[in-house]
């Protein structure tokens, strides 16, 4: 573990509970991708069935354990509980387009053609692309709330640290993995348009507004 | 051997 692997997790964390408060404060999901939702659950469930397999260490049990729970209550809270506030109409991505090619990829390009392994590699090539619903809704709409920019602006710094953290470990304990290091990339290069945009505008006090 | 990966992150 070092400083960016923990930021990288803290954000992501701080990424979903921002979501949650959001939802739950303003008994509302308006303007958030219940697509992008339900893909990050098919991303935690496919990656870490290794719970009941392979233990790492506490901290790593607890953290995936909290992503499936929280994962599970946002789409509960978006497709049960405050269901009517869903932006229904505007969450028109297809997500066939990324679970298709996603599953293909992992077919294809894996480690080792296990259940396990292809499964952990298709989580991790789903959730490269995950926020591609979410980024279609806001410019589909053309704003964001200012929560919803915290959000997604936590959760696209979160690979980005994790990026740090692979330059961190190749160089200090030869490790690396480039299925992740491709997927992490690639998740990163995806959120660049709205890092812009959140800098130059959110940090500013002006409201997230896609110009016309 | 390169096969197994430790997938120690999250």
């Amino acid at each position: 573990m070092n400083i960016f692997r923990f930021a990288g997790d803290l954000s992501h964390v701080f990424a979903i509970i921002i979501l949650l408060l959001k939802i739950w404060k303003t008994r509302s999901c308006a303007g958030i991708s219940g697509k992008s939702q339900i893909l990050f659950a098919v991303v935690y469930l496919t990656r870490y069935l290794d719970l009941f397999t392979t233990y790492v260490s506490l901290y790593n049990s607890v953290m995936k354990v909290l992503f499936l729970a929280t994962s599970g209550a946002t789409v509960y809270l978006m497709y049960v509980k405050f269901k009517a506030t869903y932006d229904h109409n505007h969450d028109s991505f297809r997500i066939e387009f990324l679970l298709i090619p996603c599953a293909l990829l992992s077919l294809v390009i894996n480690h080792d053609f296990t259940v396990m392994e292809v499964l952990w590699t298709f989580s991790i090539y789903l959730e490269s692309v995950a926020i591609l619903p979410q980024l279609f809704l806001v410019s589909k709409t053309g704003e964001a709330e200012s929560i919803t920019s915290h959000y997604l602006f936590a959760l696209g710094s979160y690979r980005a640290l994790y990026l740090l953290n692979w330059v961190y470990r190749y160089m200090v304990e030869s490790h690396y993995d480039l299925i992740a290091i491709f997927a992490g990339v690639v998740q990163t290069i995806l959120y660049c348009d709205f890092f812009y945009l959140y800098i130059t505008k959110v940090l500013k006090g002006k409201k997230l507004q896609l110009p016309a | 051997y390169p096969g197994v990966h430790v997938k120690d992150e999250l």
